[in-house]
Formats: C-alpha cells, structure tokens, sequence
C-alpha cells in the first residue's frame, strides 16, 4: 500500500 | 480601508472555480504588493498559493495589510451569479468589522449584487513558502495547460470513476512524460514526447530532465488542479522526490497560481 505524509512539514508557520 | 475593483468578473470568477473544489477555505492576505491567497486541503496533503498583483486590478487600495479567512464554496455559489462582463468590487473596512463585501454590477442592466462574507478560521495556512533550490527537482515539464486537462480527463475516464483513491504515476524519461494509471480491469498509459517548438512555437510541451523520476500521485487532486487552464495557456510540472511537487499556472503579467502537491509513498 502507499501513504502520504503531511505537506505542512515542508512549509513554516507564518 | 481596502478597496479593490477588477472589471471584469471573469478573472475571479475563474480563479474560484480552479480552487474551490478541493480545497474548502482560504486565507486572503491583501497588501501593497496585492492579493495573495493560500489554501490546504483537509487532509493536508496539497496547497494552493495564489498571487495576483496590484497591477491586475483596475483599481486597488490597500493602505493595511489586512488578512481574512473565507468560505470558498460560499464564494463560489456568489461568484456563479456573477456575469463575465460585471464589475467586482471589494470593500473592507477597519478591523472592527470581520465582513468583507462583494459588489457584482451589470454595465448593461445596472443591475447590482452585493454579498457580504464573514471571516472564518483557515485551520493551518497561511504558511511560509520558500522557493525551493532548482536542483532539488530531478523533472519539469512545460505543455499547454489544455492538453494537461485532456490527459486528466482521460485518466479519469479510465479509472473507475466511483473511486476516490485512482492514483496516476508520472514519469519522465528522457524526453518523454508518461502518465500511467490503473482501472479496474487494465491500465492506461499516455505518452506525451517534447514537441518541436518549430510546428506549434505557442504550444510547446518541454521536457528537461536531470535524473530519471517516477511518482505516484492522487488523480482527482490533478484533475482539480487542472482547472487552472482558464487561468493561463501553459502549466509547468515540478517533480521531486523530496518536495511536493509543484504545477504551476502564470496569470498573465500579474501573477501565479500554484498547487504543491505530496507524491504517495511505499509503506
């Protein structure tokens, strides 16, 4: 199977 | 005081319609510089960053930076009453009041609409987003943003419609970029090489190539993103192994549209 991960852990909170 | 005026609907009407769909809410930044818009979907696994500068508008005063959370199906439904042709207006006033109004006028019948949206809360955005390093992407492709649309609703109608998880695999090798997905009883590849720019030099499909990459992605998240071809001629795919992927829209002289998006990966 295949998952995905969270995209937010790419981006900085403002 | 934010006052801003476009006039004509179509450009918003358009960008709503790209963006609505997938993702539920909005975070509106207005500045200076202009409107720049960033939204997640529910399961965080893509983003959409919007910028449409100051110049885009036939009319824009912003004398604070003013950020406000909106209700994009909301919007939609308003902005589907809107006739191409009208004339938008959008007011803001000072911070006590969290509503910010919509002003569609007809230049024919001077019909008017106004619809007031409440601020709500964005769960996550706005984010930072870097520019990542160029080297950092093993592909890009270039291709007319309609033909992008037509291989999405091939895809699509391949796959078994009723399934929410069809997942498309795209590659690039050499010079070609293969779409390859799996319906119930088959799978389904479409094959697009680099064009010669000498036959059709206003419709290319560019293909540069660092390392060969292969990745597996959510096909109705690219479907949604291929209604950004009202928004712009060219769609320009970003692939890495190691940051989400980006399919860029330019707006024109006055801004992008951007959907990053995270591959899916062997558990």
């Amino acid at each position: 199977g295949t998952k995905q991960g969270n995209i937010m852990s790419f981006f900085k909170k403002v | 005081i934010l006052e801003l005026r476009l006039v004509q609907a179509t450009l918003f009407k358009n960008v709503l319609e790209a963006i609505s769909d997938l993702f539920s809410k909005a975070n509106f930044d207005f500045s200076g510089t202009g409107l720049e818009l960033q939204a997640m979907d529910t399961s965080h696994v893509a983003l959409v960053a919007l910028l449409l500068r100051a110049e885009a508008f036939n009319h824009y005063l912003c004398d604070r930076d003013l950020s406000m959370g909106l209700n994009l199906a909301d919007m939609a439904k308003a902005f589907r009453c809107a006739n191409n042709d009208d004339i938008i207006t959008i007011k803001a006033e000072e911070d006590w009041s969290d509503t910010v109004t919509f002003t569609f006028e007809s230049p024919e019948d001077g019909e008017i609409s106004i619809f007031d949206f409440d601020f709500v809360g964005t769960n996550g955005v706005p984010l930072e987003i870097p520019e990542f390093p160029e080297s950092e992407y093993q592909a890009k492709v270039r291709m007319p943003s309609a033909k992008f649309m037509r291989i999405c609703k091939k895809l699509s109608s391949f796959g078994d419609s009723g399934d929410r998880d069809t997942v498309v695999i795209i590659s690039v090798d050499k010079e070609c970029v293969n779409f390859f997905t799996r319906g119930k009883t088959g799978t389904s590849t479409i094959v697009c090489r680099q064009t010669q720019t000498v036959d059709k030099p206003k419709e290319p499909t560019l293909i540069e190539m660092k390392e060969q990459v292969s990745l597996a992605f959510d096909l109705r998240y690219m479907n949604s993103f291929s209604k950004g071809s009202t928004l712009s001629d060219q769609v320009t795919i970003s692939l890495s192994s190691n940051l989400p992927a980006v399919f860029e829209y330019k707006i024109a002289e006055t801004g992008y549209i951007r959907y990053y998006m995270l591959p899916r990966i062997e558990e």
